[in-house]
């Protein structure tokens, strides 16, 4: 199971823009 | 007209939703010691868009709130105190919504608009990049 601050980190990611 | 410069100085959000831009910018925060700000920003954007059903949701809840707001963080700092009361009942009654880091969010968006926003479209490393 991811620790919370795996799943942290991946909610920030998740919402960083992406390449145009 | 439209290059991604021109749209970085239009407004924080254009900023942010450019990679570079974001990027640049988190970079100058690091600098200046406040990237919490932009990263609890960006964490709440993604907390919106989780699914309310998934119990990983509820733990991210718990992990912004621990990361950002209990301590005494930059991020707590910049927050009112009715606020951070807000979030933390719903925290401790487990009403997990997605709109419960809304009010934070624009607090910290305001401060970010007002401080760090400006300073960076005057910092070296921006004017270096432009």
């Amino acid at each position: 199971m991811d620790s919370e601050d795996d799943l942290l980190q991946k909610c920030i990611t998740s919402a960083m823009p992406r390449q145009r | 007209p439209d290059s991604p410069l021109s749209r970085w100085t239009k407004s924080l959000h254009s900023l942010l939703g450019d990679q570079d831009g974001a990027f640049l910018f988190r970079t100058f925060l690091e600098r200046e010691k406040c990237v919490d700000t932009l990263d609890f920003w960006f964490a709440c954007n993604g907390f919106r868009q989780m699914d309310l059903k998934d119990t990983k949701t509820q733990r991210v809840a718990k992990a912004i709130y621990k990361r950002y707001i209990e301590n005494n963080s930059i991020v707590a700092k910049q927050l009112k105190p009715a606020t951070k009361t807000f979030i933390r009942d719903n925290i401790k009654k487990l009403h997990i919504d997605s709109a419960m880091f809304d009010q934070a969010q624009t607090e910290i968006q305001t401060n970010m608009e007002e401080n760090a926003y400006q300073m960076f479209l005057t910092s070296d490393i921006y004017l270096e990049y432009v």
